[in-house]
């Protein structure tokens, strides 16, 4: 009973409990079957034990994706706390792959679980890295993509955070005009 | 109610903790 207290009280405790999701692409199944949740966590320290035990983004086969979310939203645009919201999008060229992938999801990351957006924290839903051969992405999800003093203060402290130039331009998309698209590009609601 | 927010050094301070 002592050491289980030691264990959680030694352990800093995050404001959320966040899920991490594998996706793997296998044609012969369903987008849905192809999603897995890997684990939940809740303490720093827990996080730390998650990600020294999985594979680096960078070495994942193409087709695949990490999703980090909070506690209970799923990872995709149809759950009620993201169909209204949408994305702030870094899309990377692909020698970045092996320069700056890793970093900038790692850095997403600890923007997400040490709530680094202040209040405006709430607005996050998650975050997504797509390995594609054709060029990685990663973004950060909120729930309202109407809410545009909390989507533009999310984008410009992310912006920061990665260390982008003030030359880099990132757009914020929302999730409907994602899902109704008609050719490959969907329009940025905000950019910084 | 409070939020719980940690800076970028506190948590790779966390990663490096026995």
């Amino acid at each position: 009973r002592e050491a289980l207290a030691a264990e959680i009280w030694d352990k800093h405790p995050l404001q959320n409990r966040w899920a991490l999701w594998f996706f793997k692409n296998d044609k012969s199944k369903t987008w849905q079957a192809n999603l897995r949740l890997v684990t939940k966590f809740s303490t720093a320290e827990d996080f730390w034990a998650l990600y020294s035990h999985i594979q680096l983004a960078s070495k994942l086969t193409s087709g695949c994706d990490y999703s980090l979310f909070k506690d209970g939203i799923e990872p995709m645009w149809e759950d009620n706390r993201n169909k209204r919201g949408g994305r702030w999008l870094i899309t990377l060229a692909k020698q970045q792959r092996h320069t700056e992938l890793d970093r900038f999801w790692l850095e997403t990351l600890l923007c997400l679980i040490g709530e680094t957006f202040g209040p405006y924290s709430e607005d996050i839903c998650g975050a997504v890295i797509n390995i594609r051969a054709k060029g990685d992405k990663i973004a950060i999800w909120t729930r309202e993509a109407e809410n545009r003093d909390g989507v533009t203060h999310i984008g410009r402290v992310y912006k920061e955070r990665l260390g982008l130039s003030h030359k880099v331009v990132i757009g914020y998309q929302a999730h409907a005009d994602t899902a109704t698209k008609s050719g490959s590009l969907t329009k940025n609601k905000f950019v910084v | 109610g409070t939020r719980i927010i940690y800076d970028r050094k506190f948590l790779m301070e966390c990663r490096n903790s026995p």
